[in-house]
């Protein structure tokens, strides 16, 4: 790009890594050791005869657990504290959920369709108390498609900024601020990308449309719980949540 | 700001 030097993308890139491996836990090595620890039998039935409620609290509690990361993650960003603060809370209000299940591919096991969930690997049929089964098997299926990928820690890492740091979420006030900092990332990522021999990952991902269908999927089902049990959410959600989706 | 209090609490804290 004429507009930043080598030097200046060769930074970015090692940020991105830095910023990633800083905030997501567990660590991969720690991942790959787990990924045949599934809930027994008996533990999967105690999961699914949990109240709706309850389960609803829990995955609502994990979740915002993962958004504190990702909240994290855009903070060590480079360049991403110096947008306005407005247009730093419109990419992480737009983006965190996004972020999360970019993340999720790495603490998900395609080979038994199990992600971790409160310390073991989880099926879909665990989740089956939150009374969302489609949305579940949805967002299973695009870890799954994540994971046929076959993503390094350094491509997912590019993945999340990519997809936090997007100048056409509606509300920016310094959208150019951002779409700069954008077409930084894309040049840093296509450069790691060719180093590594990768360049055709990015003819292989996910429309964009996928990801923003999945949250608003996620809403419409938070919106119907709130229908079935007025005044759940006040009491038993974590702050952040309410803030970010209610 | 105040519609996204926690959001902007969390940006402001160097580490949270």
């Amino acid at each position: 790009s004429p507009t930043c030097s080598g030097m200046e993308i060769e930074l970015l890139a090692q940020d991105v890594l830095r910023s990633h491996r800083e905030t997501s836990q567990p660590r991969a090595e720690e991942l790959q050791q787990r990924r045949w620890d599934t809930f027994s039998r008996e533990e999967v039935c105690a999961y699914q005869r949990k109240p709706m409620q309850e389960m609803w609290e829990r995955c609502a509690g994990r979740l915002t657990e993962a958004i504190q990361h990702v909240v994290e993650f855009a903070k060590r960003l480079r360049g991403f504290m110096e947008l306005c603060q407005n247009d730093q809370i419109v990419l992480l209000k737009a983006g965190a959920m996004e972020v999360v299940l970019v993340r999720m591919c790495r603490a998900f096991n395609p080979d038994n369709r199990t992600v971790l969930f409160e310390g073991k690997y989880a099926g879909t049929e665990l989740f089956r108390s939150l009374g969302c089964h489609e949305l579940v098997g949805s967002i299973f299926d695009f870890a799954q498609s994540l994971c046929a990928l076959r993503l390094s820690e350094s491509e997912v890492a590019f993945l999340c900024a990519i997809v936090l740091i997007n100048a056409n979420r509606p509300w920016l006030q310094e959208q150019a601020k951002v779409a700069r900092l954008r077409g930084r990332l894309e040049v840093a990522f296509r450069l790691l990308l060719r180093r590594t021999h990768r360049e055709g990952l990015l003819a292989r991902l996910p429309p964009a449309g996928r990801l923003r269908a999945l949250c608003s999927q996620h809403v419409e089902q938070l919106q119907a719980f709130r229908r079935l049990h007025p005044g759940a959410l006040p009491a038993a959600f974590p702050p952040l949540y309410r803030e970010l989706f209610a | 700001q105040e519609k996204h209090r926690i959001l902007h609490k969390l940006l402001q804290n160097g580490n949270s």
